[in-house]
C-alpha cells in the first residue's frame, strides 16, 4: 500500500527534510518552512 | 500430422529487397511513434488515456483477476486461527517481514484471531512520538518513495516517469462530461476548468469555507429549505452509494458531543492558523480566481508500507478533509518493483482521494490499494467500501462524498497532526 500527499506550499520557503529512500515512522518531520 | 510435418517439401522464395525495406520502415515508424507518444496519450477531447503500460510482466500482471485474489486473500487471512497456533504463527510472520512487537498493543499474540487482525494492529500510546514543531508530519511508517513538486499539472512517479494529477485527485475539463460518469449523474458532478484543478480541490475558496460562505461547487448560497432537501439526498444516496457514481453524498460521521466537537475544531482551526477576519478580506480580493495562491507551489511525496510495516495511517498535519473521491480500479502491487515498471501505477489502482485545506492552502491525501490490501478504511467515513464485489467501472469514474456536516465550523472533517485517519487491510 501507498499513501501520495500533494499539497500546496510556499515555493521559496518550504523544503522536504527526508530523502528519497528514507524510513519514516508516523509523527516523523517530513518538511519544514 | 506426423506426415504433414516430414514430408511436406519447403520451398524457399527469396523477397525482394524493397519488401524487406518497407518493413524495416514500418517497424522503425512504429517505434518512433510509441515513443513520442509515451508520456501522454490524449483522447479527443484532450483527456488522458489511462491505461496499462510497461513491459511484457506488467501486462501479464494486469490479465490476472486481481481484485478476485484480493479478496480471497482477505477472506483467507480473516480465518479465525487456533489459540494454541497464534503466538507461533504470528511470531514467524513478524521475523519474516520485520515486525517489532514491543511496541504492539495489546501485547500479547492470543489476542489477535486472525492474520487480519494482526495486520491491522495498533501501537502503544507512546510509540510514534509527533514531532512537535514539524508542519508536516509523516501519515504512516514506510519508506519514502519519491518527493517534490507539481510540474505541468503532473506528478512523478519515478525519475522519467509520471502521472496526471488531474486523474490521480479527479477533475473534470471544461464542457465535457466527467469520464466514465453514469450520463443522468453528470450534470450533479463539478465541472471546472483544467487549470482551475485546484479551485475545485478547495485552494481558493477553501477561505471561504473556512467562514462559512459559498460552498465551491455550487455557489448559490444555501437556503434552510435547500440545505434541508440536500441532507435528506444525501442520506437517500449514502444507502445506495455503489450504483451511484458521481452522485455526492454527505458522508459525515454523526458527532455525539457537540461541545467536544466545537473544542476540536476549534483546536484544528488554530493548529491552521485561522483568523476569520482576516480570510475573508483575502477570499474578496482574490475572488477564487486562481488556482494556487500567488508564491506557493504544489508538492507531493509518496510513502510505501511494507507488508510488515504498521498499516493504519494518521493525520499528516492539521487539516480539514473537505470530501473524499473514491476511485474503483486495479489492485497491482506498488511495490517499489512495480513503480518503476508500470506507468500509471497510482492512477490505475484502487484509492480513496482525501481532499480539503491546510493553514497554506490545498491539501491532499491518497491511499492507494495494493493486491494485498485492497480494503481501505477512513474512520469518519462510515459510507465508504473499498475493494468490493461487481464490475469494475472503467478508470477514472469515482463517487464522491462531501464531509460538510461533520464540523459546524470548518465545513468539513478537522484532523489535529497525528490524529488516526483510518487505515489498510488485507483483501
Amino acid at each position: 500500500s501507498t499513501i501520495v500527499l500533494v499539497f500546496e506550499a510556499p515555493s521559496d520557503e518550504f523544503e522536504f527534510t527526508i530523502k528519497a529512500g528514507d524510513k519514516v515512522k508516523v509523527g516523523q518531520r517530513l518538511g519544514d518552512l | 500430422l506426423i506426415n504433414a510435418w516430414t514430408q511436406t517439401p519447403t520451398k524457399w522464395y527469396p523477397l525482394p529487397i524493397a519488401v524487406g525495406a518497407i518493413l524495416l520502415v514500418a517497424i522503425q515508424y512504429r517505434k518512433k511513434r510509441k515513443g513520442s507518444s509515451k508520456q501522454v496519450e490524449l483522447d479527443d477531447d484532450g483527456i488522458e488515456i489511462i491505461k496499462l503500460q510497461g513491459p511484457w510482466q506488467v501486462h501479464v500482471l494486469g490479465a490476472l483477476p486481481l481484485r478476485n485474489m484480493s479478496r480471497i486473500w482477505g477472506y483467507l487471512n480473516s480465518l479465525e486461527l487456533p489459540i494454541w497456533f497464534r503466538p507461533i504463527g504470528l511470531r514467524i510472520y513478524a521475523t519474516a517481514f520485520g515486525c517489532n512487537l514491543d511496541e504492539i498493543e495489546p501485547a500479547d499474540l492470543r489476542a489477535y484471531a486472525s492474520l487480519g487482525d494482526f495486520f491491522y494492529r495498533k501501537l502503544k500510546q507512546d510509540a510514534r512520538p509527533v514531532d512537535p514543531d514539524a508542519i508536516l508530519v509523516s501519515p504512516a511508517d514506510g519508506r519514502i518513495l519519491h518527493f517534490g513538486t507539481v510540474q505541468d499539472l503532473r506528478v512523478e512517479q519515478v525519475k522519467g516517469m509520471s502521472y496526471s494529477l488531474d486523474a490521480l485527485l479527479g477533475v473534470e475539463r471544461p464542457g465535457t462530461p466527467p469520464p466514465h460518469v453514469a450520463p443522468s449523474h453528470r450534470d450533479k458532478m463539478p465541472v471546472v476548468d483544467d487549470h482551475e484543478f485546484a479551485n475545485v480541490n478547495g485552494i481558493e475558496y477553501s477561505l471561504n469555507q473556512l467562514i462559512g460562505l459559498s460552498s465551491p461547487i455550487d455557489s448559490t448560497p444555501p437556503t434552510p429549505s435547500r440545505e434541508r432537501s440536500e441532507r435528506e439526498s444525501s442520506v437517500a444516496a449514502a444507502t445506495d452509494l455503489p450504483k451511484k457514481f458521481g452522485d455526492r453524498i454527505d458522508a459525515s460521521v454523526p458527532q455525539k458531543d457537540l461541545q467536544e466537537t466545537l473544542a476540536h475544531d476549534a483546536s484544528v482551526a488554530l493548529s491552521m492558523g485561522v483568523q476569520p477576519a482576516l480570510e475573508r478580506k483575502r477570499s474578496s480580493i482574490s475572488g477564487g480566481a486562481s488556482s494556487v495562491r500567488p508564491g506557493n507551489s504544489l508538492y507531493f511525496t509518496v510513502i510505501y508500507l511494507a507488508p510488515g510495516d504498521y498499516h493504519r495511517f494518521h493525520s499528516p498535519t492539521a487539516w480539514v478533509v473537505e470530501k473524499r473521491r473514491h476511485f474503483v480500479g486495479e489492485l497491482f502491487s506498488v511495490s517499489p518493483y512495480m513503480a518503476k515498471r508500470l506507468q500509471n501505477l497510482f492512477v490505475l489502482n484502487e484509492r480513496v482521494a482525501l481532499l480539503g485545506k491546510w493553514r497554506y492552502g490545498f491539501f491532499g491525501m491518497v491511499p492507494v490499494g495494493a493486491t494485498n490490501v485492497g480494503s481501505i478504511k477512513i474512520n469518519f467515513d462510515q459510507a465508504l467500501r473499498t475493494n468490493v464485489r461487481g464490475p469494475s467501472p472503467p478508470p477514472g469514474t469515482y463517487s464522491e462524498a462531501v464531509y460538510s456536516a461533520a464540523s459546524p465550523i470548518l465545513n468539513g472533517q478537522p484532523l489535529l497532526t497525528a490524529q488516526e485517519m483510518g487505515g489498510f487491510c488485507l483483501g
